[in-house]
């Protein structure tokens, strides 16, 4: 269970990125991984939120959540039609 | 659709919404199923050259490619990436990866909304009439996000992000998932970030009433839709052998019964099953449902499904009976065999007679259409109810729409009844839910937008709201389904819209994006969950006194401490905007709520110029009362020309 991949919608703080960084999306990437060498970024968002959806385990998205810039790594929400 | 435009008043004042370029300029995004481009909701004859401010796209996909896109249909795309890391590959044999809608509900959904002209529409003769969306020359652009496993919320985020990019004008989704708080919520995150592009987004309220505290989407920057129901109904009466009828509702349509009285048997007597009253898969014995009708109990598995087990059985029809839960609410389905739905009452009177009957017969008499149905509208019985389980004093819903036996466009890939034995295909079909509520409120609004092109999204549904009514035509108040008495605030918000006098509302509540952010001050939102919602550096005034009660909304929800004593005391402040002429209001407050006394200053406002802003305060002095007293008035500002009205809803907790 520990090692099974759930996806996470990342919340990003994009006033702090790093000045070495030339765009915001290369410093999602780089702090995904920092967590993970095979996580890839299933969306990365600009309007609704500052952040990017990946699948982590529930491990990685606590490293994650630690982070410098991460406001919060929340779960996927699965919605019905009504 | 066919019926609500008459029943909103939209035929009838048709001159009142502008047909100019205007209402074909507003643009509205349905994040659903998708769309089957063929259905003739999306013809665009007599539509003009797609918006200029348009940048949105038609995505190319299984069975679909952009020359399926007209100047109707300016926009489809579909999100499927979350939907795939959760479950994996789509099984394109399945479902069409692609802005293609293999179940119905997002053509139906969007074809209420704007769907163009339609003559003739029926389903199988059943609603005929000419269907037509709420803005019938509102452009549509669909963003498939639910799959046959659901919808996910990181492809619902990128939908959303995606109709911010193409300027969409309106946002209709008919989804919900949970009660989370707003910084957990995707679509209270995403309809923040669409809020303060001046999106209007308008949701649907949750199919989980009569249950309190049962809402979905009750963010305070979306639209919140219960349901009601229209004055049509299709009934379909149950005949039994000891003379008695009952009523009941059906949209069959096919072979008739024999012209004679059948033999009837419970279905719970013809089962091994511990609950084969339900007529589920494989629970009833062929033997002893053979050649007869068989009377099903609600509840497990879809009702479709059960007339499915039924025929699948050897019966020859089925009456199905409602249960506590759905009280005397009657759905219409398009059943695969003769069927008819009766209330709970019914239902067990019905179960009597089979009790006590040693041979009883029965038969199934089916009336069509039938129109002019009162009392009309009343709140569906599924329809989610408040009080707003995550902050009370916002009042939710914000209002009810039609969503009962709503007829609309289809997907021409599968039958009405959504089920896989059912091998009909038809173009419009006829389904409840607050999902049909929500786009009939996405399109109210378009056309609102179209008139009045500077109006916030809040000053929109403030219109909508201060115009909507609780009364019938004969002053009788407004009558939930659940309970047979009136309905509240809880239940129908600010009550049922009314398009027509939505559009000079006189006074609107409006709300701007910061004022939202105050809101979040009031609930001691952190500045992480703040950033997280609203992507900005927002730090709460520390010298301020934030309170949700400031929140300009043009709604009350008052919460007393039963414990404390007398001394029970709120205030709450609004500001009015005048988007009509001059005038000056005089404000009434009615009926005299027991247990309350309800003051308000000033008790005039006087307008002279457009977009003039007064403010006045409501104070609310409750004496205590047992816990769970709720007490409902209405606060009116009045010209004498235009009447700006308020639930309020006050609760002892």
């Amino acid at each position: 269970k520990k090692s099974s991949r759930k996806t996470y919608i990342v919340h990003m703080a994009k006033s702090e990125m790093p000045p070495s960084f030339q765009h915001h999306t290369h410093w999602y990437d780089s702090s995904l991984k920092s967590v993970s060498g095979s996580a890839a970024m299933l969306y990365t968002y600009d309007n609704v939120i500052h952040g990017f959806s990946t699948q982590l385990t529930d491990e990685e998205a606590e490293q994650l959540e630690s982070q410098p810039g991460i406001l919060a790594v929340l779960p996927e929400v699965r919605y019905e039609l009504h | 659709t066919t019926r609500t435009p008459e029943f909103l008043g939209l035929s009838q004042a048709a001159a009142l919404f502008p047909e100019s370029e205007s209402a074909s300029e507003v643009v509205i995004g349905v994040l659903d199923t998708g769309v089957w481009p063929e259905s003739k909701s999306f013809a665009d004859t007599g539509l003009g050259p797609i918006p200029s401010s348009w940048k949105g796209a038609c995505e190319s996909g299984t069975n679909f490619t952009s020359a399926n896109c007209n100047k109707k249909l300016i926009g489809a795309r579909y999100f499927a990436k979350g939907y795939e890391a959760a479950l994996g590959a789509i099984d394109e044999t399945k479902e069409s990866r692609s802005p293609r809608d293999d179940d119905g509900h997002g053509t139906h959904t969007a074809s209420t909304a704007a769907g163009s002209v339609v003559e003739g529409a029926s389903l199988f003769g059943y609603a005929q009439g000419t269907a037509r969306g709420m803005a019938t020359r509102a452009r549509v652009a669909v963003y498939k996000v639910c799959w046959i496993g659901g919808c996910f919320s990181s492809d619902i985020l990128a939908a959303m992000e995606k109709a911010i990019d193409d300027n969409v004008n309106v946002l209709s989704m008919s989804l919900g998932g949970g009660m989370s708080d707003y910084y957990r919520d995707s679509v209270a995150i995403g309809s923040f970030a669409a809020m303060e592009k001046g999106i209007l987004v308008s949701c649907s309220a949750g199919n989980a009433g009569p249950a309190p505290y049962s809402l979905s989407n009750v963010a305070p920057w979306i639209t919140t839709v219960g349901a009601g129901t229209l004055d049509r109904d299709f009934p379909a009466f149950v005949s039994l052998g000891n003379g008695k009828n009952f009523s009941g509702v059906s949209l069959y349509r096919g072979s008739p019964l024999p012209g004679k009285m059948l033999p009837f048997v419970y279905a719970g007597n013809a089962s091994n099953a511990t609950n084969g009253n339900l007529c589920m898969m494989d629970t009833l014995i062929p033997e002893k449902v053979a050649g007869k009708i068989v009377l099903c109990d609600r509840g497990m598995n879809v009702r479709v499904q059960k007339g499915a087990v039924v025929k699948a059985a050897g019966g020859i029809g089925m009456v199905l009976s409602n249960t506590a839960a759905n009280g005397e609410e009657l759905v219409a389905d398009a059943h695969l065999l003769p069927a008819t739905a009766v209330g709970q009452k019914s239902g067990d009177a019905i179960r009597d007679y089979l009790f006590s009957n040693p041979n009883p017969t029965v038969t199934i008499l089916f009336e069509g259409t039938k129109v002019g149905i009162e009392p009309s509208p009343v709140v569906a019985a599924f329809s989610s109810r408040g009080p707003n389980s995550i902050t009370s004093e916002i009042l939710k819903p914000d209002m009810i729409a039609p969503g009962v036996n709503i007829l609309a466009g289809w997907s021409g890939a599968v039958g009405p009844t959504g089920l896989a034995t059912d091998t009909r295909r038809v173009d419009f079909n006829i389904i409840s839910g607050t999902s049909m509520s929500c786009p009939h409120v996405s399109g109210l609004a378009g056309l609102l937008k179209a008139a009045h092109p500077d109006w916030s999204p809040a000053a929109i549904r403030s219109a909508l709201m201060t115009t909507a009514y609780t009364e019938y035509k004969n002053k009788q108040k407004m009558q939930d389904v659940a309970t047979g008495k009136p309905s509240t605030p809880f239940d129908h918000g600010a009550g049922h819209v009314d398009p027509v006098s939505a559009l000079n509302p006189g006074l609107v509540y409006d709300l701007t994006a910061e004022d939202y952010l105050g809101f979040l001050c009031a609930l001691n939102y952190t500045e992480f969950q703040i950033r997280s919602l609203a992507r900005r550096n927002f730090s709460c005034d520390a010298s301020k006194r934030y309170r949700v009660t400031d929140l300009n909304y043009p709604s009350f929800a008052v919460n007393f401490d039963s414990v404390m004593g007398g001394s029970n005391v709120v205030k709450h402040t609004r500001t009015l905007t005048n988007v009509g002429s001059p005038g000056t209001y005089k404000v009434s407050v009615s009926p005299e709520t027991p247990g309350v006394k309800i003051s308000v200053e000033p008790q005039t406002l006087s307008f002279s110029q457009a977009n003039e802003k007064k403010s006045y305060t409501v104070t609310f002095s409750g004496s205590s009362q047992p816990t769970g007293t709720n007490v409902f008035a209405r606060l009116e500002w009045s010209d004498g020309k235009y009447t700006v009205s308020s639930p309020i809803a006050i609760s002892w907790t």
